[in-house]
């Protein structure tokens, strides 16, 4: 049974990309998994995050949403034997106006999906910082979703409005769809703010925070620009233990259920 | 003349919103200019870093858009004299989805302002992490576009996508749209990385780059908690002087024109 991991935050900047290739390029290459990475955001920092060349792509998923091409027609692969990738490009900008008026606008990505023929163990989608039809699209589509957290005020303001679309979608879309977890992100433990959010975390969501944190790391923000994951980049950096220990933690706890 | 400025980026996390209050409050509070601070995402950041409480508040913007009220009677004070805020609250989330059928979407917040019986020197608008009718509506009512820009790869990368649509922007909506520039954020001296970010941006768009740069300093990730701008959390910190510094080169800047 395959599972579909929407990473998910409206608020912007929060390690969600990040955390997407990281986690994908982990359960990959290194706990020996067959990985999807699906990039639905306009900005395509999932693609080129990987080494893909956005200009080259005649298709990407948004010509998948609007029914023209079928997912397998547009997936490639990556640096990496059992990571795929599904890309976007800027011509998803216009998806969300252009599906507006379409019917089952919300189910497209989840029909899309349904139809594939290749099969994966995971599915991973790093969303745009927005709770619009695309994100919509990916709850949808999704067996969990997967929240990274800034440890700033800001990020800490929007969670209660996030889980709260959680509940909708489950609500009259999916209800399959449930939480893997939260995901602490670019923790500095020298300042009181990491220390009051990580604390406040814990006492409002006991059960949903993950046992990683992932602490503030510049390796990370240096590999997008090499086109690899974290743990071809820089194995020995603190980023490419804490994904690791990260991806086997969020493995363990999905085979659980 | 009063400039409306609406700050920027479709990349999540740059420091918009961080921006767009410490520029306004040192606008009011420092240059003594009369300023309205527009809150046009619906995350409400702007709203909550200035203390604003907005389960209290019955209208927003958002009715403003849609035509139910005037923006006269939805502007509400704020803790510094010549500071007034347009505040935002979840409501605002509908909008983008609502708006896309109908009449001239594009230029609801410009009539919006037009309409307006108070006047300022400056209007600063938040903008969300999109390019979607929410920023839209924003470019289509500023004299001027301000460019927050991390000194990140993801960032840098986003950057052309933005131009392209100002381009379009002044070419069909609102040919008097100019861009006051790139301001430089979170910039860690330490790192290579952003040097390299420098280097690019200053090569790639000469006459763009604002001479201030805003290093990474913890009390502005601080300030926002306790619901005032930074020159009032701590009038010493770095965030502080850079913003107060940057506010001057930012209005002289816009006087030349
Ligand atoms: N743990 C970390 N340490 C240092 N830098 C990080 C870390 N995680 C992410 N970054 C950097 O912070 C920036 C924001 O992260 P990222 O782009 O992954 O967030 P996002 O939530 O996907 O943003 P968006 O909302 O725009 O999609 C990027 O430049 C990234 O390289
Ligand atoms: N110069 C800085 N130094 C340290 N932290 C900063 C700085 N500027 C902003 N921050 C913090 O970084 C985070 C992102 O900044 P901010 O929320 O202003 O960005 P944004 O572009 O408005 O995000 P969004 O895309 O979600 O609207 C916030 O938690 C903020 O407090
Ligand atoms: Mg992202
Ligand atoms: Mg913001």
């Amino acid at each position: 049974m395959t599972k579909i991991i929407s990473v998910v935050n409206q608020k912007g900047g929060v390690g969600k990309t990040t955390t997407s290739i990281s986690v994908a390029a982990s359960l990959a290459d290194q706990l020996h998994k067959r990985v999807l990475i699906v990039d639905l955001d306009p900005q395509g920092n999932t693609s080129s995050g990987l080494g893909v060349d956005k200009s080259q792509q005649e298709f990407c998923v948004y010509n998948a949403l609007i029914g023209e091409v079928e997912l397998d027609d547009i997936i490639i692969s990556s640096q990496i034997d059992s990571l795929d990738i599904l890309p976007a490009t800027i011509q998803l900008a216009g998806a969300e106006i252009e599906l507006v008026g379409e019917l089952n606008r919300e189910n497209k990505l989840k029909r899309a999906i349904t139809k594939m023929k290749k099969s994966y163990d995971y599915i991973i989608i790093d969303c745009p910082p927005s709770l619009g039809l695309l994100t919509i699209n990916a709850l949808s589509a999704s067996t969990h979703i997967l929240i990274p957290l800034q440890c700033e005020y800001f990020a800490l303001e929007g969670l209660s409005q996030l889980l709260n679309t959680f509940t909708l979608i489950k609500g009259d879309l999916n209800p399959d769809l449930n939480i893997a977890g939260i995901l602490l992100t670019m923790a500095d433990n020298r300042t009181n703010l990491t220390t009051q959010i990580v604390e406040e975390v814990n006492e409002h969501f006991p059960h949903h925070v993950f046992e990683t944190i992932i602490s503030r790391n510049v390796r990370l923000s240096e590999s997008p620009s090499h086109g690899v994951p974290i743990h071809i980049y820089d194995p020995k950096s603190s980023g490419a233990k804490s994904y690791f220990q990260f991806s086997k933690e969020l493995d363990q706890c999905l085979q659980k259920e």
